[in-house]
């Protein structure tokens, strides 16, 4: 029996403590032990590492500082557009999923399509299509809007502005 | 962008990797993570992969599969790997380019090129980390 393992990441950015904040800092920090804690959980229990990364990400998925599901970033035209995958190392299963926009958890969505699909990579309305199906949870729109989102967006909009500008 | 790798008791690998993209990209733009071989992979002789970062560098250098080659064909340790695959054609590829991994023993590869990288694991019983800066 191996010791098992499990490392998430919450993204990557080119952003200095000050940007951040110790709040949201701390927050950060938070919603990163919980989701590697609910990942390390289902591996403790004996559960499958494919299990233990679709929760792992769900969590972060269900909070609002990480940029995936509620809490993602905003398209040019003020969208939530969503993409996700998970692959198993077992059986070389995949599921994928892109441009879904009121799928809650998009990583459910990807690892249906893993086990339930004959294909791979399913996108937009075909992949909700697909979700609604199989009776996966939808959000409406506004769920997966948040201020600090909203934002950025005004600001990248504002700093394109000036580049144009210049 | 989200993401995980794991190692279970019976030493299946596995990755998952979820998104809400860039801010202000083009409505319809893909990135990386849907992308498997690019933002996401996993085999079980090798190794585990979740990308974050500039998706359209990540997927013309096809970062996670580059990973399993090194460490596959190469021999390459898991660290090493990822470094190397990040900077693959960086003459040609740019953009960041930030993964965890884990290979088939356990051994956990972590780089980023960014600033920061939102990050935690746990191995087995051991207390676990999590860190944001270099430090």
């Amino acid at each position: 029996m191996k010791d098992f393992v499990i490392v998430i990441h919450g993204g990557a950015e080119n952003k200095t403590r000050r940007d951040i904040g110790s709040d949201l800092e701390a927050a950060y920090r938070r919603g990163l032990e919980e989701a590697l804690l609910v990942g390390w959980e289902i591996l403790n229990s004996g559960g499958a590492a494919i299990d233990a990364v679709e929760a792992a990400v769900r969590t972060m998925e269900n909070n609002y500082i990480f940029n995936a599901g509620k809490g993602g970033a905003y398209t040019e035209k003020y969208k939530n557009e969503f993409d996700a995958s998970i692959m198993c190392g077992q059986t070389l299963k995949a599921g994928a999923v892109a441009g879904v926009q009121r799928v809650k958890n998009p990583i459910n969505l990807a690892k249906t399509i893993l086990d339930k699909s004959k294909h791979v990579l399913l996108t937009g309305e075909g992949a909700e299509e697909f979700a609604l199906e199989h009776h996966l949870e939808f959000k409406p729109i506004e769920y997966f809007r948040t201020k600090k989102q909203l934002d950025e967006l005004e600001k990248t909009k504002e700093e394109e502005k000036v580049k144009e500008f210049d | 962008t989200v993401g995980a790798v794991a190692l279970d008791k019976n030493g299946n690998l596995a990755a998952a990797t979820s998104t809400g993209g860039l801010v202000n990209q083009h409505n319809g733009r893909v990135g990386d993570t849907p992308i498997i071989g690019a933002g996401t992979y996993a085999n079980n002789e090798v190794c585990a992969i979740s990308c974050t970062g500039e998706g359209e560098g990540i997927m013309r250098a096809v970062v996670g599969h580059e990973v399993y080659a090194l460490v596959k064909y190469l021999k390459m340790p898991i660290q090493e790997a990822c470094q190397q695959a990040a900077n693959v054609y960086k003459d040609k590829i740019e953009g960041d380019k930030n993964l965890i991994a884990l290979d088939s023993q356990g051994t956990i590869g972590i780089y980023y090129e960014t600033d920061l990288m939102f990050r935690a694991f746990k191995k087995g019983q051991q207390p676990h980390t999590v860190a944001i800066w270099e430090d």
